[in-house]
């Protein structure tokens, strides 16, 4: 049996709000010792989503046996979207389920919601990532990337990223034009999530489909900052820390053909 | 002109 009861429903609502738009269908991983992981590609195999959340990620958890659940994560989108972001909120499973039980609680208001969600065999690849090298290592405020991926993508489908040792460059080249944004290292003693960090190798040259890199944003209300980890013609990661846990990103670049 | 690589090229199927 599993039982995943979360503080808040938050965390689960945006996890979900910042996938459900690369993958449509995933499997849940459940078990004691990893809490709940799941690996996703998009259709087009260009993105790849990790996600991890801890057994300390939740209020209390347990899983008897190890659990595979197969979701349509617009279903579930739809049963969280019921919850109100500080509800608790607990996944209820049993050892073959065919169903995941969903309840939210408001302690003060003496309500309690359940849904139950029709569960799917999901035949998914996976693929193996190895801890990578990596040329250089960027930690931003993810507002600031979001701005960047947000805005360059009126101007062309492709973003070039170029790392220095003090500063990231963002450059797009469109049919109406070119545009550029420069962000300098730079560190925020007084508030450390505004910083910049670069941690260089090697100078870093790459360019990445602008539509993944807004679908990679939509992990911005997750947390202050997004790491993102370069290496020349490989792909890139992008880290949103959770609380015990963690959702990435892996992105393929775009090559000179 | 860019091209878009795909995941399978970098990384193995588990």
């Amino acid at each position: 049996m599993l039982e995943g009861k979360f503080e808040t429903a938050s965390t689960m609502k945006k996890v979900i709000e910042a996938i459900k738009d690369s993958v449509k269908l995933c499997n849940l991983n459940c078990s004691q010792n990893d809490g709940i992981t799941v690996q996703a590609i998009d259709d087009s195999r260009v993105l790849l989503i990790a996600l991890k959340l801890d057994p300390s990620c939740f209020q209390e958890f347990r899983c008897d046996k190890d659990l595979v659940l197969g979701l349509d994560l617009e279903s579930l989108s739809k049963i969280l979207r019921q919850g109100n972001p500080e509800d608790y909120l607990t996944l209820i499973a049993e050892d073959s389920p065919d169903s995941l039980l969903i309840v939210f609680e408001d302690s003060k208001k003496d309500r309690i919601s359940e849904f139950s969600l029709k569960l799917m065999d999901i035949d998914s690849d996976v693929l193996t990532i190895d801890e990578m090298e990596h040329d250089c290592a960027i930690t931003l405020p993810a507002a600031a990337f979001a701005k960047v991926a947000r805005d360059m993508k009126t101007l062309s489908e492709s973003l070039q990223i170029l790392v220095t040792k003090d500063s990231v460059k963002f450059k797009a080249d469109g049919s109406i034009g070119t545009g550029s944004v420069i962000l300098r290292a730079r560190t925020n003693l007084d508030d450390t999530k505004e910083s910049i960090l670069i941690d260089l190798n090697k100078p870093v040259n790459l360019t990445f489909g602008a539509k993944y890199l807004n679908d990679i944003v939509k992990a911005t209300p997750l947390a202050d900052t997004v790491t993102i980890k370069l290496t020349d013609k490989a792909p890139a990661m992008f880290e949103y820390k959770l609380q015990g846990g963690f959702l990435r990103y892996y992105l393929a670049p775009k090559f000179e053909d | 002109k860019m091209k878009q690589s795909s995941l399978t090229s970098f990384f193995t199927k588990a």
